[in-house]
């Protein structure tokens, strides 16, 4: 987490706001529990209160605006900037501004209000931007569900006010994986455009093949309309499009964009309706066919004619002896299958049919 | 400019536009703003800010990330 120069904050802990206008696209009563809703994140985590004043000028004055709308720091319209905040003072410390010209939601539709009113209030008490992903204080948006603060979070705004004097255990939301623990699992592991997406809970790793520090990210930052968990990933490069696959549904995504006609459920794939999660995918690129892994049993799926190979599905265990019965993940490169299970990762040669390494599943992040 | 295409320049003003707002790049043109010293060290500045590799060029990776709908609040400084 970050603080801003000097560490501005408030010298005492009631504090007032006021909402000096609504925006049309939500009903102003939503508004209105809207923000109180974020201000309680911040009380729960902090002795600070806050009182609302309908007129005057309150500590934290909140209004929609677009483009230049008063302080010489215009919106840009649709998009890019959402919103911004003053760090605590009097004037505009503490102020905070949404852009109208913004879709403002109460759910995932488009940008949420609740999401973005409590990352800005952040800014108001005192919170800079934090490097943490997995942060509310991250500087870019993305939407969540559940209590909106990490530990890194909570952690920088106690640094300024201490915690809640009612002593109120938070549960934090989860922090960004750390790439080299030990004890790393991993949820979808595929290639995309020459580069490796190695899915974790709410993030991925991009992996460059020339760059050995791999770029961690929000799933949804980079894909609104993925959830935020993934089960399993495979790129079908001949037509440079990424399957996602989430419970029974599955994404096909080329580049940023959905394509059309998805989501669809995997069974259009020709799985029997019983299967209701695929654990891991990987295309063949040698063969053309695409292997599907769920629970116990794989199948095969030809890409080209678009129909399940017969003869499936086929006991994982009998087929790829010493990896166990279950994939969560699995890679192809130059001929080896990567089949990650657990902690560790199986280097299958496809040739000779046998297990020839194992290695602990974070290898695949240069650990 | 040399004969870059408009998306690169495009890149470069959505880029310079980014670094100004958020990094304190003063405004201004920046000469030919690829080699500008002040636009690489804000670029260096941000990729180090979001765990980036540091190259100081204006990679996909920062790109990718630029181009994100974000909070209008500097990333560093005043």
């Amino acid at each position: 987490y970050n603080h801003f120069p000097r560490r501005l904050k408030w010298e005492r802990n009631d504090l007032t706001f006021r909402i000096t206008n609504y925006t049309p696209d939500l009903k102003s009563t939503d508004v209105d529990r809207i923000i109180r809703r974020a201000l309680n994140v911040w009380s729960a985590a902090t002795p600070l209160t806050f009182r609302k004043l309908r007129e005057g000028i309150a500590d934290i004055m909140i209004s929609f605006g677009s483009k230049e709308h008063g302080d010489f720091n215009p919106f840009d319209g649709p998009n890019g900037l959402l919103a911004h905040a003053y760090p605590p003072g009097r004037d505009i410390g503490g102020d905070v501004h949404f852009d109208e010209d913004e879709n403002w939601t109460n759910d995932q539709s488009d940008y949420n209000l609740f999401i973005v009113a409590t990352h800005e209030l952040g800014h108001a008490l005192g919170l800079a931007h934090s490097s943490d992903p997995g942060a509310l204080m991250y500087p870019a948006y993305s939407y969540n569900e559940g209590f909106p603060l990490a530990e890194d979070d909570i952690d920088g705004i106690q640094d300024l006010y201490g915690p809640n004097p009612n002593g109120k255990k938070l549960k934090p939301r989860p922090d960004a994986p750390t790439r080299c623990d030990p004890e790393l699992t991993i949820d979808a592991v595929t290639d995309l455009r020459g580069e490796t997406y190695i899915f974790k809970d709410r993030f991925f790793w991009r992996l460059h093949p020339q760059f050995p520090e791999p770029q961690q990210s929000l799933t949804r930052s980079t894909w609104p309309f993925l959830p935020n968990q993934v089960d399993a990933a495979y790129e079908n490069p001949d037509k440079d499009t990424m399957f996602v696959f989430r419970g029974i549904r599955m994404w096909a995504i080329s580049g940023y964009d959905l394509v059309k006609g998805y989501p669809k459920y995997i069974h259009k794939l020709g799985l029997p309706k019983r299967i209701r999660k695929i654990d891991a995918a990987v295309y063949i690129k040698d063969t053309g066919k695409t292997l599907l892994f769920s629970d116990e049993e794989y199948w095969s799926y030809n890409e080209a004619k678009g129909t399940m190979d017969t003869g499936y599905p086929r006991s994982i265990e009998t087929d790829f002896p010493g990896i166990g019965d279950e994939v969560d993940a699995a890679a192809y490169r130059s001929g080896y299958l990567y089949l990650f299970n657990d902690k560790l990762q199986f280097e299958y040669s496809y040739i000779s049919r046998k297990v020839v390494r194992i290695m602990r599943a974070n290898s695949v992040l240069n650990c | 400019f040399s004969s870059s295409s408009s998306t690169e320049i495009d890149d470069y003003l959505l880029a310079e536009k980014y670094l100004r707002q958020h990094y304190g790049l003063s405004p201004g043109l920046q000469g030919s703003r690829a080699a500008s010293g002040a636009f690489q060290t804000k670029i260096r500045e941000m990729q180090k800010f979001f765990r980036l590799k540091v190259t100081g060029n204006l990679d996909e990776n920062t790109l990718d990330i630029m181009k994100q709908p974000r909070c209008g609040v500097p990333d560093i400084g005043e």
